[in-house]
């Protein structure tokens, strides 16, 4: 059984790359995962990386006990406003952001440790009808939220203490914004996907909208997971969760596109498309460097490698039913493969 | 890539972009 999970399916070719399964933890008061994720969590004089799991009335966080073995920390009880996802803050320390609402998100708070009254607390950040947000580096949130007339986009600077420091209004661009993600390397630059399938440029410092660019109407409803800058190129990662198969190129999961900013003319630069042979359509996913991860309509979760456009692996469902998340670690080179009954097993 | 496809390429589209674009 755990053997035959470690070895990827794949029909047509040789399996030079494998998931090595390292852990696996179980929260048996959890009633229905919404998500899973990881935070650095310094306590006791040393940081290590802790998992953090999410219901929809609850958080948990998770340390390493012993190499396969992990002990629940503390769970934050969040009863008012169901949890919709964790949001991943890059680089930060002792703080859990998640996303609360009903069909949307309401609001988004900060779970968190304080030393000087020794006890788990949690505080607002921001509330609205937000329809995207991002954690960046350097503690700080970007989220897009939306009026009956405007759309209004804000970046929070957070102190360590979980506080709002500082607020920067970004011009919106005329469509709702619906994912964002950081230009790696350069502090103040972010992207955002649009409704309109658009990927816009901001500058963070400034606030100003600097160029808005098409990303062609063959794949609508494009996600932006990651995006750095070479050789004055923009480079964006893409997944397509309503993209149709075609023939030429099977169901595309995630496209790496360059974008020249200053002229705004784009180009594909690679593909990765489901593996072949394999029913069904990408649900949702997520990104780290090279690597591309996601949950398919099937129940499998299939990893890419991103650059070569090539299915490196699949994680059939298994005995515990269909898989529903997939999450790289904030350290990268660790996949976290989650069931809906809470089960969450992490592989290397 | 080549550059006819995408056009004249910079690499500090950044700052020219922020210095052209409105406030």
């Amino acid at each position: 059984d755990v053997v035959e999970q470690l070895i990827p399916l794949l029909p047509d070719g040789p399996r030079e790359e494998s998931l090595q399964f390292v852990s696996e933890l179980k929260d048996p008061s959890c009633p229905c995962a919404v998500d899973v994720s990881t935070v650095w969590w310094a306590a006791a004089g040393r940081r290590e990386l802790r998992v953090v799991t999410a219901s929809e009335s609850s958080v948990s966080l998770w340390e390493p006990l012993a190499p396969d073995c992990w002990g629940k920390v503390h769970t934050w009880h969040l009863r008012e406003i169901p949890v919709i996802q964790i949001v991943p803050l890059p680089d930060t320390c002792n703080i859990v952001c998640v996303a609360l609402g009903e069909l949307e998100i309401g609001e988004i708070r900060l779970l968190l440790y304080s030393s000087e009254t020794d006890s788990f607390k949690h505080s607002l950040v921001k509330t609205g009808n937000i329809k995207a947000v991002v954690g960046l580096k350097d503690r700080r949130l970007v989220s897009s939220s939306r009026t009956m007339q405007e759309q209004q986009l804000e970046m929070v600077s957070l102190s360590e203490t979980g506080g709002s420091k500082d607020r920067q209004t970004l011009m919106p661009p005329e469509e709702t914004v619906t994912a964002f993600a950081e230009v790696e390397g350069m502090r103040e630059a972010l992207v955002g996907t649009t409704a309109g399938n658009s990927v816009v440029i901001w500058n963070l410092k400034t606030g100003q909208l600097l160029r808005k660019m098409d990303v062609g109407y063959s794949y609508p409803a494009s996600i932006c997971h990651r995006a750095y800058s070479d050789s004055g190129l923009l480079f964006v990662v893409l997944s397509h969760p309503h993209a149709k198969e075609s023939e030429s190129c099977g169901s595309p999961a995630f496209r790496v596109v360059a974008f020249n900013p200053r002229t705004g003319r784009s180009t594909g630069v690679m593909f990765s498309c489901l593996p072949p042979g394999r029913a069904g359509r990408y649900l949702e996913g997520d990104v780290w460097d090279t690597a591309g991860a996601a949950v398919l309509t099937s129940g499998a979760v299939a990893v890419w490698d991103l650059l070569q456009g090539r299915c490196t692996a699949v994680l059939p469902p298994g005995p515990a039913g269909h898989w529903a998340l997939a999450r790289w670690a904030a350290t990268g080179a660790v996949l976290l493969a989650g069931h809906r009954n809470g089960t969450v097993r992490l592989y290397r | 890539c080549s550059e006819s496809d995408l056009g004249p390429i910079s690499l500090n589209w950044f700052e020219e972009l922020s210095a052209e674009a409105p406030p």
